[in-house]
């Protein structure tokens, strides 16, 4: 453990709180992309299987809270607040991205252990999962202050990750060249994002883009 | 170490 990753994986808790606050306080769940909601619970389904044959308890826990609040996230969109959710700004593809991702997967897992390859797709489906949210605040051109706080604080998380695997590579503990390379692609992604949060969120300003 | 994934990390 060090100070990167913690910090990456508070910051991972501290998105979810805000996405679940916001959708219990306001009692709805528009702005949020359910597709992506959706593909982050395949990906810690698909991660996290060793959870029945590894035990840590930081990271049992967390991976425990991670399933849980997805899969209770989805129950709130699909179940109380579905009414408050258009399918119709919510269009990406998602095929692409599953498809993108087992295929990567099934070439080129470090192992081809059902495991390993679950565990491979699932590190190249997170890298894109945030897509069809980012494509939901395009369509809409704006998006609630709320609505991107839990953008910006899930993509640091995957942000402080890449500084964790300079300092894992340096302390030579740790070199997986694929997590870095998908971890790389998936802060990328944020990229556009993070700058239009910084130049007009933390200026009190509304997200509205150009 | 290349490819050996301790899968410490979540």
């Amino acid at each position: 453990m060090n100070i990167f990753r913690l910090a990456g994986d508070l910051f991972h808790l501290i998105s979810i709180f805000i996405l679940i606050h916001k959708m219990t306080t306001s009692k709805s769940c528009s702005g949020i992309s359910f597709k992506s909601q959706a593909l982050y619970l395949l990906v810690y389904v698909t991660r996290y299987l060793d959870l029945f044959w590894t035990f840590a308890l930081y990271n049992s826990t967390m991976k425990i809270i991670f399933i849980g609040s997805s899969a209770y996230v989805l129950h709130l969109m699909t179940g109380p607040f579905k009414p408050t959710h258009d399918p119709n700004i919510d269009t990406f593809k998602v095929r692409y991205l599953i498809g993108g991702a087992a295929i990567l997967a099934l070439l080129f897992p470090y192992k081809w252990t059902p495991a390993e390859v679950l565990w491979t797709f699932s590190i190249w489906l997170e890298s894109v999962a945030i897509l069809p949210q980012l494509f939901m605040v395009q369509r809409t051109g704006a998006a609630e202050t709320i609505t991107t706080h839990y953008i910006f604080a899930l993509g640091a998380y995957r942000a402080l990750y890449i500084p964790n695997w300079i300092y894992r590579y340096l302390t030579s503990t740790f070199w997986d060249p694929l997590s870095i390379i998908a971890g790389v692609i998936q802060t990328v992604l944020y990229s556009d994002f993070f700058y239009i949060y910084y130049t007009k969120v933390l200026q009190g300003r509304k997200f509205e883009l150009p | 170490k290349v490819g050996v994934n301790p899968k410490d990390e979540l």
